[in-house]
């Protein structure tokens, strides 16, 4: 295979190979992620160069039956949590497995008690149930204190009801609630006693597990199409709705509080704080996915800078072949491009220092520390909207930088750009927790 | 800013804010363009901006009749105190990341190209706050151009390399523009010719829709 970069790669002044062990963090993680990037990519069960002129329900399916065979693959070779968590990244291909793994199980272990955790951990590990996180509605988005839905505890029957009062309250953009999920951690308000005690988390049943119909009083479907031709539309993304929906009582997620036969509304000594620590951990994930959006369409923008030529004073080729300026060798396009570099390597870093702060912070919270918890929250919540408004306007640019081409699908910016916008305005509008720092700041 | 006056200590990434009154009365060092890669510099310029503009918010806090209407009015100027407290907090961990022992032939140099890049041209973009909070001079400014200038020379023959260095498989990467061995314009032609409007010479539709309009 000809390399029409070499000559580029023949002027490099420093090492690749320890280059990619900074970037990869440590030797360990670059030799995993680089065997099971290699795995991913040599099998043809993993192509995706299709995906642009699929369907809508063609996509849907696809990505099913890659879950289907990341997980077949992940117990035919026995892989670590670590390798298959690699696996599941280098697919590539958004699917309901994302939120399980990412959210659904997180939100069981951080939440639920450990009698609760071991119920429903062995069932949720071994894909038995299929788990969607289900907080946001139609009508709040992400402003946790205006959801709708409640939670009535009866305790005649023991059971708590989770109703839908009003069409705003329906859950609405969970990834995988639409056509696949069984369960879900469903946010509601807690009443009981006739008293409301705010938001709580509840594990819901929403489909059999026989035919995989919804069950009673359970309307639940897909929110429909999404920007991009692949992108988020290769996941369900759903709308939930409860009729009067009874749940045992202890499906209520009770690590920090939790309802008595007799109704009451008792506060354990687990520090409420923690549940911060799971926003906190989220936003890192975030972070570090800003920089490996951005980090792809700049590696994009980079390489095609190189081949791509034009205009410029006449000089010829290594061979003596006249030929034109390659644009990489323009300052203007040094200028666009370069800082975005800068900024992916800059990303990068910011994210592996906040991987350390959440460790730092679950162990002072574990120790009633609290007193670090307001910093990193306004901390977390400034660093993931700065760095993912960066990323979305770098992978925009880096379409631009490669000119008419990098509008056309099989540049791959488009379906970048389309699966990684949303991060602007997810886990918080990144205007609002800019405000959020700001309010921060003027206290301190 | 309230609670500076007190005397209660900031903590973590506000750690710089406890220099409260260096940082709002201080005057860039810089005189020539290589006094823009000295790290403390631009830690420095950064940290004056990031609490001159937290500080000019919580002065104008105060015009207001209350607490709510004043962030409520101010809110594009909050929105901007905390984009520079943010951006103070990742060139701090880029700087931070270069103290550290980096191993490799050539790394670090590269490494800190990158984050001059990314401080500079973050003073560049947003020189209008460096400006006006007096973090720096316009002869300043005029500098930090000239040398983030010459730091993209410096990078220009290492940067396919520094691409390199993600290690991502041209599975990952789906693109065509972006494929390890440069071979573009042959694979892009390849691409086209699996589009669904190629699976035929005519398309659906001529019958219909433009041989009537052709013989009409």
């Amino acid at each position: 295979i000809m390399d029409h970069l070499a000559h580029e790669r023949s002027k490099a002044q420093f090492s690749v190979e320890e280059m990619k062990i900074i970037w990869a963090g440590s030797l360990h993680a670059f030799q995993v992620s680089d065997r099971i990037a290699r795995l991913v990519a040599s099998d043809p069960g993993f192509r995706k160069d299709n995906r642009a002129v699929l369907s809508r329900k063609e996509l849907f399916k696809s990505a099913l039956r890659k879950a289907a065979y990341v997980w077949k693959r992940i117990n035919e070779l026995a892989l670590s949590e670590e390798e298959a968590s690699w696996l599941r990244f280098y697919v590539d291909e958004l699917a309901y497995a994302y939120i399980h793994w990412g959210m659904f199980v997180p939100a069981i272990k951080g939440s639920a008690t450990e009698e609760q955790q071991q119920k429903w951990l062995p069932l949720a590990n071994n894909m038995q149930i299929i788990g969607t996180y289900a907080q946001t509605e139609l009508g709040h988005g992400s402003n946790v204190r205006g959801l709708e839905t409640t939670a009535t505890f009866d305790q005649e029957t023991d059971e708590f009801i989770i109703h839908s009062p009003t069409l705003t309250s329906s859950k609405w953009w969970p990834g995988g609630l639409g056509k696949v999920a069984t369960h879900a951690v469903v946010y509601a308000r807690l009443i009981t006693d006739g008293q409301d005690y705010g938001v709580h988390g509840f594990l819901v049943q929403i489909r059999s597990l026989d035919d995989h119909f919804p069950l009673p009083g359970v309307t639940v479907g897909d929110i429909g199409m999404k920007f991009g031709s692949g992108a988020f539309n290769s996941i369900d993304n759903g709308f939930l709705r409860f009729n009067h929906v009874r749940i045992p009582r202890n499906q209520m997620l009770m690590k920090v509080s939790r309802v008595t036969r007799q109704g009451k509304y008792v506060e354990s000594n687990v520090p409420k704080q923690l549940l911060y620590g799971a926003m906190v951990y989220v936003r890192q994930i975030i972070v570090a996915d800003a920089s490996i959006a951005l980090s792809r369409a700049v590696c994009i923008a980079t390489r095609y800078s190189a081949v791509r030529r034009q205009f410029g004073p006449p000089h010829e080729d290594e061979n003596g072949k006249g030929v034109e300026t390659q644009v990489i060798d323009y300052k203007t396009q040094q200028s666009r491009l370069f800082p975005l570099l800068a900024s992916a390597y800059a990303f990068r870093f910011v994210g592996e220092w906040l991987k350390w702060l959440y460790t730092d912070l679950i162990q002072k919270l574990e120790a009633n520390d609290f007193s670090t918890l307001p910093e990193a929250h306004a901390c977390t919540a400034g660093l993931k909207s700065l760095t993912t408004s960066a990323a979305a306007d770098g992978i925009k640019e880096c379409w631009k930088l490669c000119g008419g081409h990098g509008y056309l699908s099989s540049s791959g910016l488009p379906e970048l750009y389309a699966a990684f916008v949303p991060a602007c305005t997810y886990e918080g509008d990144n205007i609002v927790l800019l405000l959020q720092v700001s309010r921060f700041l003027m206290k301190t | 800013i309230s609670q500076l006056q007190t005397g209660k200590k900031p903590i973590g990434t506000t750690a710089y804010m406890a220099h409260v009154e260096h940082l709002i009365q201080c005057r860039c060092t810089v005189q020539k363009a290589e006094d823009w890669l000295n790290p403390s510099v631009i830690l420095e310029a950064f940290e004056a901006r990031a609490i001159r503009l937290s500080v000019a918010c919580a002065e104008n806090l105060t015009k207001f009749a209350t607490p709510l209407q004043g962030f409520s009015e101010l809110s594009p100027d909050l929105v901007e105190a905390a984009v520079a407290h943010c951006q103070l907090i990742v060139v701090s961990k880029f700087i931070e990341k270069l103290q550290q022992n980096i191993e490799g032939n050539g790394v670090k140099q590269q490494l800190e190209t990158l984050c001059n890049i990314y401080c500079l041209n973050l003073i560049h973009k947003h020189l209008g706050d460096f400006l006006s909070t007096g973090s720096i001079s316009p002869k300043q400014a005029s500098l930090a151009s000239d040398q983030l200038r010459s730091r993209y020379s410096k990078l220009r023959s290492n940067v396919i390399a520094l691409v390199d260095a993600f290690n991502y498989t041209d599975h990952f990467l789906g693109s065509v523009l972006g494929r390890y061995d440069g071979n573009v314009y042959p694979k892009l032609y390849e691409e086209a010719w699996k589009d669904p409007l190629n699976d035929s010479i005519v398309p659906d539709g001529y019958h219909e829709y433009i041989q009537p309009l052709l013989k009409q």
